[in-house]
């Protein structure tokens, strides 16, 4: 075989009855992301640097939970997580807990290049952040309608809401007992199915 | 979430992973996405990058088992990751896209549906959702 090759996902677990257009408006958009991708590719970037070109464009994007359009929290607030490995050297860098930077795989590849560590997360992620100079946003900036309407719709469930749906009813009725007894945000940790 | 792996024409592997979570999750929860290991490994072997339940994810350390079982199995990458998504994460808990350092490019996932796309230099490409 030989050669280069690439993929992107924009995450696991589908709602079956999402409506058509949304299915292709989300394989335009996988699909822009892979040819800005093989471009990088073609005209010899490292791999490195193709990953984060092409999840820096998916984080733009408000069709995909990350970046713009990042799901809410129980209050209401954005928490952007991200990370970045580099198979040659195996240097990584990550982060957690981002509200204001507008590419979170950036602050994580400055993490790996710029910083003794691996990880940064929350306060001290977005103090590095300025300090090295990623570019800053207004929260609101990753915030869409659809997932404020989203995070109602859970509220009202008393649910954790996946991407596209909520739970059915009698989803307590699925969950074993122990699972019953480990709780977040008030209900079964079992309604953690993919995202 | 959203992910991308990649092996370059001098066969180095990288990938990188970004999420906003979970809606109405409880501030302060990671999920796998941040964490090397699980949701985002890269050796000089293969690159990985996962999605789904970041609980169940973390559990199977999924990404480092791709590359795990490469590395001390000798299997192939397609082998690696059949391996890891349906025998060692739990079912209907993710899925993920990986390369190997010999240009060949997978996804699995035992979820319902996964968006992805992938493409090689030989000229192969696709995009997908569904099984």
């Amino acid at each position: 075989m030989g050669g280069w090759a690439i993929a992107v996902h924009g995450g696991a677990g589908i709602d079956p009855s999402l409506p058509l257009q949304r299915q292709e408006e989300a394989c335009q958009a996988l699909l822009s992301a892979l040819h800005l991708g093989i471009s990088a590719l073609r005209s010899a970037s490292s791999a490195v640097d193709v990953v984060e070109l092409v999840v820096r464009e998916l984080e733009l994007n408000p069709l995909f939970n990350s970046g713009c359009g990042s799901a809410l929290t129980a209050q209401g607030t954005v928490e952007m997580d991200a990370s970045i490995m580099d198979g040659s050297t195996r240097k990584c860098g990550a982060v957690s807990g981002l509200s204001t930077v507008k590419n979170p795989i950036s602050l994580a590849r400055l993490v790996m290049d710029k910083s003794p560590h691996a990880y940064l997360a929350f306060d001290g992620a977005e103090a590095f952040a300025r300090q090295h100079g990623a570019e800053i946003v207004d929260t609101s900036f990753f915030i869409i309608e659809e997932n404020v309407i989203r995070l109602k719709q859970a509220k009202e469930a008393k649910s954790i809401q996946f991407d596209y749906r909520l739970p059915s009813k009698g989803w307590d009725t699925c969950a074993s007992e122990a699972e019953q007894m480990v709780q977040m945000n008030g209900v079964p940790i079992s309604l953690y199915s993919p995202e | 979430t959203v992910g991308c792996v990649v092996v370059d024409a001098l066969g180095r592997c990288a990938a990188a992973t970004s999420t906003g979570g979970l809606i109405n999750k409880m501030c302060g929860r990671i999920g796998d996405s941040p964490l090397i290991g699980a949701g985002t490994y890269a050796c000089n072997i293969c690159a990985v990058s996962a999605t789904g339940e970041g609980e169940a994810i973390i559990r199977a350390t999924l990404a480092r088992d791709v590359a795990a079982l490469m590395e001390f199995k000798g299997i192939s990458l397609k082998e690696a990751v059949d391996c890891a998504i349906h025998e060692r994460l739990e079912d209907g808990k993710g899925g993920l896209i990986a390369v190997s350092n010999d240009g060949h490019v997978i996804c699995g996932f035992n979820t319902t549906g996964m968006f992805r796309a992938l493409a090689t230099e030989d000229g192969h490409m696709e995009v997908g959702l569904w099984d």
